[in-house]
């Protein structure tokens, strides 16, 4: 564990804290994506199937269950509350996140570390992972109007994936045989993602101004 | 021993 890792997970943490604190206190979900929601809830439940099967650190496993349980409580929210899935933006939700889900299991299915199943669903999680944020990001362009707690989101995620290429760097750098090319370009898409979203958050926090993207 | 693995990660 170094610093940058432990600082990504914080604001990992933070980001679903953030959002699930939003949902349950003003009992609206308005301007989060589902599809995104329900794309995180696949790669947390594809990722930590080897929650059965290694242990790292109580740490480690306390944190995937964290990200389980937080991640299927968003969902079910949005769902099932009956106050809640009132205020979701269903017409704007539009994205085919299936047409994700498929490529990203094809890919796996073709380029992986090792052909077998946890690995192979490992390895998706990774790939879904890195474009599971592309329906929110399609639903804030359409609403622009954004309101502070999903900007906040957003904005906690993005600083999670850079954290995480600070860590990669850090361990390239400090431990042997460090190498693993396809956690690094997955996690490089997956921030590159998030930059067009950073430069409009920037400056409307330079100009003290509400965030909006252009349509 | 270290692990030089990225599945320690979360």
């Amino acid at each position: 564990m170094n610093i940058f890792r432990l600082a990504g997970d914080m604001t990992h943490l933070a980001s679903v804290l953030v959002l699930l604190l939003k949902i349950h206190t003003i009992k609206s979900c308005a301007g989060v994506s589902l599809k995104t929601q329900e794309l995180y809830a696949i790669v947390f439940a594809t990722r930590y199937l080897d929650i059965f099967t290694s242990f790292y650190s109580i740490y480690n496993t306390l944190m995937k269950l964290i990200f389980l349980g937080s991640s299927f409580s968003i969902v079910w929210y949005m769902r099932y509350h009956k106050t809640v899935r009132r205020t979701y933006d269903r017409e704007q939700d539009t994205f085919r996140h299936w047409f994700l889900v498929l490529p990203c299991l094809l890919l796996a299915l073709l380029i992986h570390e090792k052909f077998t199943f946890l690995e192979v669903l490992w390895t998706f999680s990774l790939y879904l992972e890195a474009v599971a944020i592309l329906p929110q990001l399609v639903l804030l362009q359409r609403t622009r109007n954004i309101d502070n707690l999903t900007g906040q989101y957003v904005f906690l995620l993005g600083g999670y994936r850079g954290f995480y290429i600070l860590n990669w760097i850090y361990r390239y750098l400090t431990e042997p045989h460090f190498v693993h090319w396809i956690t690094w370009i997955a996690g490089l898409v997956q921030t590159l993602l998030y930059a067009d979203f950073f430069y409009y958050y920037f400056q409307s926090w330079k100009n003290n101004k509400k965030l909006q993207l252009p349509a | 021993p270290k692990d030089h693995s990225t599945k320690d990660e979360l």
